[in-house]
């Protein structure tokens, strides 16, 4: 997946 | 992890516990949108398929797994367990208005077109007006037990949290922003405005959640 901040949130 | 992020998500984690307690002890589901549930089972299974492939924390896994169990078994406890007490003559909402925008805007707006990124997006899209058949429900009885009010209040508060979050990671995380979980954050916090003030003026006044007629 990417790394956009969105992606490591829940 | 920032203290915003974290209260948000412990308030995210409250809202499902207040829910939980309410149909519990009340044995009774009634108030409770089964559609809303049934979208946020759609949010995150859609959303944390990455799960099992892109490793994050411990924390973000067993929330991952929690939000996903505990969403389910609301659904068993609608459907199944306390049925009689769910009234769906009131919860009428048409959920298709919000599924398929929320798939065309996902097929637009995306990281990169692969099934998990457009899935992604689609759940965050989702996400931002599932709580809709809820409200809207309580917009049609035009009041609502304390206890559901509490679970509405903890689950905006997870999102207007996840604001000064993203603010805060702006300015420490070299300029990172994440346009689409902002624009559509927004957007879902905006839909708590209304509820938020009857809140605040009533039920934390001890008055009875009530909207005027």
């Amino acid at each position: 997946s990417t790394d956009s901040v969105g992606h490591d949130e829940l | 992890m920032n203290i915003f992020r974290l209260l948000g998500d412990l308030s995210h984690l409250a809202s499902i516990l207040i829910l939980l307690h309410k149909i519990q002890t009340t044995r009774s589901c009634r108030g409770i949108s089964f559609k809303t549930q049934a979208l946020y089972v759609t949010v995150f299974v859609t959303r944390y398929l990455d799960i099992f492939t892109d490793w994050v924390s411990l924390y973000n896994f067993t929330m991952k797994i929690f939000f996903i169990a505990s969403t389910c078994y609301i659904l068993y406890l609608m459907k199944m367990k306390y049925r009689p007490t769910h009234d769906p003559s009131i919860d009428t909402f048409r959920v298709e208005y919000l599924l398929g925008p929320c798939a065309l805007l996902a097929l637009l707006f995306h990281y990169r077109f692969t099934v998990l990124e457009v899935l992604w997006s689609f759940s965050i899209f989702l996400e931002s007006v599932a709580i809709l058949p809820q409200l809207f429900m309580l917009q049609r009885t035009g009041e609502a037990e304390t206890i559901t009010t509490h679970y509405l209040a903890a689950l905006g508060a997870y999102r207007a949290l996840y604001i000064p979050n993203w603010i805060y990671r702006y300015f420490t995380e070299s300029g990172q922003i994440d346009p689409i979980a902002v624009t559509a954050g927004l957007v879902q916090t905006a839909l708590y405005l209304d509820f938020f003030y009857v809140y605040f003026t009533k039920v934390l006044q001890g008055q009875k959640f009530e909207l005027p007629a």
